[in-house]
């Protein structure tokens, strides 16, 4: 068995603001 | 860039590495460019596969940004082709089975116990050693459901056209072909003729259709309890779309249609038999449109005839029965309506039904949609990228 050890928690962000992200990064560079 | 030496395969670890400026071409060429056919020899969802394998080695090296870019590239461009191709059965369906086998590896290499009792020890020493992905697998089980709400989307918008003509006009059973209440004989073969008319579909045509659906998904490796909740979803569009029209046109209203319904709604559980899709409660969502097939075959004059139809139905309301028997089209002058008194005897009955207030179903109702856990057996260091995939500045590791 592996050693259990702590991961570290990736936050992540809600779909919909994956989103939003996208779609200004997208504005951005023409 | 590598040393080629062939390693064995006990050597590899099931990881993949790749440098970070080749993170947009990995995306574009398991993603946004990937054609299911070119995966289709394949293992099932290899695309998921792969992705989770280099996932693995950014754990692997502790780099936090590698793995939540590539997580966020993967999940928009995953967006992006599901929105270019809404209207694509094989895309969709595709997609669905990458992202939920994605969210399946993500909680099968977790390290979470719950999700490691049917691992192997190789696989159990194959879990992420250093990030916790559980907000990621927030954000793939709801991508997950918009991919599924899609897949429904589209296979609805195929059969709903089909369905009326195959389960109540068209002639299944050859011997009853023209056998029609009076003064509807010719309605549907003029149908059939008329320039510009609706198509006619047959229930064979339906079930093709259908069948087609079930093989694309076993063929993406879609897994059997979601596939089952597809055809359980679409089975239920097909029994609303149905009763609705029952309780609509008087012409469909009458024993040879009840005939014919029941000849057709036999044929689709058979389907479901033969496909080893009958525990996947698709058969039940036919049940008011079998009852009704049976009200309209049962005798309508006694009281007796009255208790046997209200203990026969339950699955139909009040409403809807009384509608059907007012709708009642005898086949010829031997055949009686169905009376008055009879009609009311049937609404006289003390309710011990909790019947919805409207006449019609809602043929946009969705069940709620569940994911269950379905871990693989696959073991991740013998997997195997084809070179026609051209991911060769990928490095097994």
């Amino acid at each position: 068995r592996p050693p259990s050890r702590p991961r570290i928690l990736l936050k992540a962000p809600t779909l919909a603001e994956m989103e939003e992200m996208n779609i200004s990064e997208e504005e951005e560079s023409p | 860039r590598q040393v080629t030496v062939q390693r064995k395969e006990k050597d590899f670890e099931g990881m993949l590495e790749y440098h970070k400026e080749d993170e947009a071409l990995l995306v574009k060429t398991l993603v946004t460019d990937i054609r299911p056919s070119t995966v289709s020899a394949t293992v099932p969802c290899l695309p998921a596969y792969i992705l989770f394998m280099c996932i693995r080695h950014a754990d692997y090296i502790n780099d936090d940004s590698k793995v939540e870019s590539l997580l966020t590239a993967t999940i928009n461009a995953v967006k992006k082709v599901l929105k270019k191709n809404n209207e694509d059965f094989e895309m969709t369906s595709f997609w669905l089975a990458n992202t939920s086998r994605l969210l399946h590896c993500l909680k099968q290499y977790s390290g979470d116990e719950a999700f490691m009792t049917q691992n192997t020890s190789k696989q159990n020493e194959h879990c992420l050693k250093n990030f916790d992905l559980a907000e990621y697998r927030q954000v793939l089980s709801d991508l997950s459901i918009q991919i599924y709400q899609q897949l429904i989307k589209v296979a609805e918008a195929t059969i709903q056209p089909m369905i009326v003509s195959a389960m109540l006009e068209s002639e299944s059973i050859p011997s009853l072909a023209g056998v029609k209440p009076m003064g509807y004989r010719h309605r549907s073969s003029s149908m059939d003729t008329d320039a510009g008319g609706p198509a006619s579909y047959t229930l064979q045509a339906l079930i093709r259709q259908l069948g087609q659906f079930h093989a694309v998904m076993q063929e993406h490796g879609l897994d059997p309890e979601i596939t089952g909740q597809v055809v359980r979803q679409l089975f239920h569009c097909i029994n609303a779309v149905t009763l609705n029209n029952l309780l609509l046109r008087k012409d469909v209203c009458s024993w040879s249609t009840g005939m014919q319904l029941r000849y057709n709604t036999s044929q689709m559980e058979e389907w479901l038999r033969a496909n080893n899709l009958y525990q996947s409660k698709a058969a039940a969502t036919l049940e008011p449109v079998i009852q009704a097939a049976q009200l309209l075959q049962v005798k309508k004059k006694t009281t007796q005839d009255a208790e046997a139809i209200c203990s026969l139905c339950t699955a139909l309301s009040t409403q809807q029965i009384v509608k059907i028997l007012n709708l009642y089209t005898p086949l010829n002058e031997f055949e009686e309506r169905v009376t008055v008194s009879f009609i009311r005897n049937i609404q006289n009955r003390p309710q011990q039904r909790s019947d919805p207030p409207q006449l019609l179903m809602d043929t946009k109702h969705t069940f709620p949609v569940l994911f269950p856990y379905t871990p693989s057996a696959l073991s991740l260091e013998t997997l195997h990228i084809p070179a026609s995939l051209c991911l060769d500045f990928l490095n097994r590791v």
